[in-house]
């Protein structure tokens, strides 16, 4: 029979959250050509044993979830990014060389229990 | 947040938080690459990014260099009709010596392509320089001539491919001792609209720009099996 687990609202189950990167709140804005800021994002919310079939999850995060109901003491699954993409920066450098560079797993696309 | 930034630009592949003193200007090119990238993501459109399709070469990695090199004066300029001479100097140091040269073209740029500044046909001249210039001598001696052509003018930018060069410049940086670049002015015969040659190499000297586009791969992002496998 299944495992009455405790109820976890929606809101904090693990989902993307959006974060905007502003590179002037870094001061990178001096350097940095473009883009101005990026569309980063996180991974951020609850892994519980009900949820971890449907959350976009790993067989061990489902087993983890699962230990986790029998003994608390294992930690429960966490909420990770599950599909990441790059950005490309155009930016200058100490010998005013102009640089366009891709960099991988900049930008969070999905999130899920890991 | 020092630390983290720290940790950040050595990601970016960087020694410290650059602090430019004037953004440089950005080539047309770099421009519409990083659009067509901004895009692709927008689109969630899958990218090779090690494929510069623009260019159509392999790359992971584009940068500008500005020249750092000065103009040359002499009195007994070679030639009577010898416009400007330029020592063209290309810092590489920042390419990593794991990186591989896929492209190198040098941009130069002589001036609005426009026709309200006609100007008498020139003769170009490209040489490497071999040997470290001697005290005293003003002119460094040129070695190998890779190109010699004529120009009409106004021309807009000339490029030139430099591969073999700048990996030899790569692969042995003490070579690097940069480029000879001669400009002669090939009379006004067929325009016959009479030129001060004075003026007229002050003009070229004003609006000469001269820059090397570089692409690199890097193996660790690209490995070549991915390239055979596309």
């Amino acid at each position: 029979a299944a495992i009455p687990a405790p109820y976890a609202s929606c809101k904090n189950l693990c989902h993307r959250h959006q974060l905007f990167i502003n590179f002037r709140d870094l001061g990178w804005h001096k350097w940095i050509i473009a883009p101005k800021g990026f569309m980063a994002n996180y991974c951020h919310g609850d892994c519980p044993f009900s949820m971890t079939t449907s959350l976009n999850s790993s067989n061990y995060a489902f087993m983890q979830a699962l230990m986790h109901v029998v003994d608390p003491a294992i930690p429960q699954a966490v909420c990770i990014p599950t599909k990441l993409s790059p950005i490309s920066m155009l930016y200058q450098d100490n010998d005013d060389n102009v640089i366009l560079r891709h960099y991988e797993d900049m930008v969070v696309d999905e999130c899920g229990c890991g | 947040l020092q630390f983290r930034e720290h940790v950040f630009i050595q990601f970016l592949g960087l020694d410290k938080v650059p602090s430019p003193q004037k953004f440089q200007p950005v080539p047309y090119i770099m421009k519409k690459i990083f659009q067509d990238q901004e895009a692709a993501a927008t689109t969630g459109a899958s990218q090779d990014l090690c494929y510069v399709k623009e260019l159509g070469v392999p790359g992971s990695v584009l940068r500008l260099l500005p020249d750092q090199g000065f103009f040359l004066y002499s009195e007994n300029f070679s030639q009577a009709s010898s416009c400007l001479q330029k020592l063209l100097y290309f810092n590489l140091s920042a390419i990593k010596d794991k990186e591989q040269l896929t492209m190198a073209r040098l941009g130069l740029d002589l001036g609005p392509n426009t026709y309200y500044n006609l100007g008498p046909e020139l003769e170009l001249a490209l040489s490497l320089v071999q040997e470290p210039p001697v005290w005293g001598r003003f002119i460094p001696k040129p070695g190998k001539m890779f190109v010699l052509q004529s120009v009409p003018w106004p021309q807009g930018v000339l490029y030139f491919n430099l591969l073999d060069v700048a990996k030899d410049w790569h692969d042995n940086h003490q070579k690097n001792l940069g480029l000879l670049l001669e400009m002669l002015v090939k009379g006004d015969r067929d325009t016959g609209v009479n030129f001060q040659l004075e003026d007229i190499c002050a003009r070229l000297r004003r609006s000469l720009h001269a820059s090397l586009l570089l692409v690199t791969l890097n193996p660790e992002q690209c490995p070549t099996s991915s390239r055979k496998r596309r």
